[in-house]
């Protein structure tokens, strides 16, 4: 079950709509310090249904919306869509693609799509159950998560190997 | 249930000791404990690593880039119990010498067989070990930008010699 | 005493300005504040800090490296009052792109007229900055050895290249 | 009041005599991981008069002492000193070249010398007194220090400014 490809809008530093493919084994992303990177991987993070805004470096769920630069006016929403290839059929779904999408408005109100039809959270959460995908997944490592499992702060050791089992 | 987790448990450790032991080397000393195994689904999980014959008394003796790689080696082990579809690594690159680079990009291409990655980095040498590369930037100021690059003229090489 | 601390503070405020702008860009937005000006002896410091035309609500929002590199124009501030003898830097420049490495050794080339530099780095543009460069080494295992190295032959070279 | 060398023998990984030359402005220590080369600065720190044995990276003051292998014993003591070139007499002392060194004997008692006379600790920190030199300086600096100014446990920016003033 791949990824296909990324796109955002609105979201952090990524004003502008941009699409990222992942058609290969393994995508590398470069770029200078505070080019947005790291913003890619919270992307990620926050489609897959993350609910902790300190897990993406935020004091509250709000400040996802792109917010303004000297030039240009903050964003009216936040936008991000992952697409999968269901070629296997790995997920219940009668689709070749997949698309699960999350949007977040200035007025504070979400949603949640799939393939463009409004669902629920936990739509998303119960369509990826036993895949192995989700925003906590120990597949998503930085920094942060290598000296949680150093420090062992809270048994997290003992947490991911309970998760993964 | 405590069989569950104990079967999970013996799993990950034994994927420990091989994944530890092929990015140390394979006559290094590891293990994985439950400290307290009189009650096991509340006992926290002892992390044993002695790279080359020395002898730390704890984790907090190794070095930064040690013990980075010894985290990164109980991530491959839950790993190995379940692989996850993709894998995202964001700069766990940094603190690593050239040698445990290419080690940690030898063991990425191989498990890319079955997952997709995901790399960010600042390294040359990882940079030169992906399959495709998109390059983040700054379009105007403070909205960022995305674009593939090519990697055709690269050269690293770095030759150090002993003068004394 | 206040006075001194009062005094001692807008000084390393004054040089906080000037040292983030020459890491970052000139027209940054930066400042340090003392949080509750009523009683500045228990009150905390907070730094701001605006890369290029960004509107980071707190420090948090910032990414990795540009955060290492506001905490090291904190550094330098204090280093300004008050000049130290030396300054050891173990691995400062990891997270930081070569556009900020090259930076940083810049005005670590500056300072060292005054003050001896120490720098323990794996980036090769940092070891291609330094006067006099030590290699240490697991002599047999578990024991450090140490040996001066040359730094005679080294391309770093990088050729990014747009393709769309 | 410029560093001359640094002597280490038997100080964590550094079993065997070592000796460090620093006579250039910009010094620089690279190896691969695990090799020693922050064990560098903890014996710079530690001669300094380094007390709290986690800015060592230490459980107890007692590790600093190489601990052995499977071919080498332990050591019986850890020994480091670190000579300053003083020809500009910025130090209170009368000699071109002031050595510092500090003792730790597996028994546990602890030497100082100045000059290689046994002296007390409070010795080596009046000498240093004003020249900004000492095992807490803002100098020394890893990612612990960036850490702590950008959390800013316990007001450590304001301490560190009323350090400097
Ligand atoms: N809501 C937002 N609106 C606009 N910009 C934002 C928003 N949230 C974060 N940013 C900006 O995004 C930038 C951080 O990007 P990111 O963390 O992705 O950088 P990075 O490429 O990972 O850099 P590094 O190499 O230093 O880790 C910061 O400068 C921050 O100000
Ligand atoms: N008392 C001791 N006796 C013997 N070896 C020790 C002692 N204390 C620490 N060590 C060893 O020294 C090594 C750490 O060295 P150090 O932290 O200097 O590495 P480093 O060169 O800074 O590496 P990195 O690039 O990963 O930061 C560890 O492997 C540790 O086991
Ligand atoms: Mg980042
Ligand atoms: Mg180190």
């Amino acid at each position: 079950m791949r990824f296909s490809r990324l796109e955002i809008k609105g979201f952090k530093s990524f004003a502008n709509d941009t699409v990222i493919h992942f058609n290969e084994n393994v995508t590398g992303i470069v770029g200078p310090n505070g080019s947005g990177k790291s913003n890619i991987v919270d992307a990620i993070r926050w489609v897959l249904g993350e609910q902790k805004s300190a897990e993406l470096r935020l004091d509250k769920m709000s400040s996802v919306i792109f917010n303004g630069t000297k030039n240009k006016k903050p964003a009216g929403m936040a936008q991000v869509s992952l697409i999968f290839d269901n070629t296997k059929n790995i997920l219940p779904v009668d689709y070749n693609e997949v698309k699960i999408t999350r949007i977040l408005y200035q007025s504070g109100e979400s949603e949640y799509r799939l393939n463009n039809v409004t669902c629920r959270l936990k739509d998303i959460y119960s369509l990826f159950a036993d895949t192995g995908v989700g925003s906590n997944t120990y597949a998503i490592i930085g920094f942060g998560m290598v000296e949680d499992l150093l420090n062992n702060k809270d048994n997290y050791r003992r947490m991911m190997i309970e998760q993964a089992a | 249930s405590t069989t569950k987790y104990l079967e999970a448990f013996e799993e990950v450790r034994e994927n420990f000791k091989m994944v530890f032991r092929s990015l140390f080397t394979e006559d290094d000393d590891c293990d994985l404990v439950i400290t307290n195994p009189g009650s096991p689904l509340e006992s926290d999980i002892g992390i044993i690593a002695k790279p080359k014959g020395k002898r730390p008394q704890s984790l907090s003796q190794l070095s930064g880039g040690e013990k980075t790689l010894t985290a990164i080696a109980f991530l491959f082990s839950l790993y190995l119990l379940k692989p996850a579809p993709f894998c995202i690594f964001d700069e766990l690159d940094a603190p690593l010498d050239d040698t445990n680079v290419e080690k940690l990009n030898k063991i990425i291409r191989k498990f890319s067989k079955e997952s997709q990655f995901i790399i960010i980095t600042h390294n040359k040498a990882t940079m030169a070990a992906v399959d495709v590369m998109y390059g983040v930037y700054m379009e105007q100021q403070g909205i960022s930008g995305l674009s593939q690059v090519d990697f055709r003229s690269f050269e690293h090489d770095l030759v150090l010699e002993r003068v004394s």
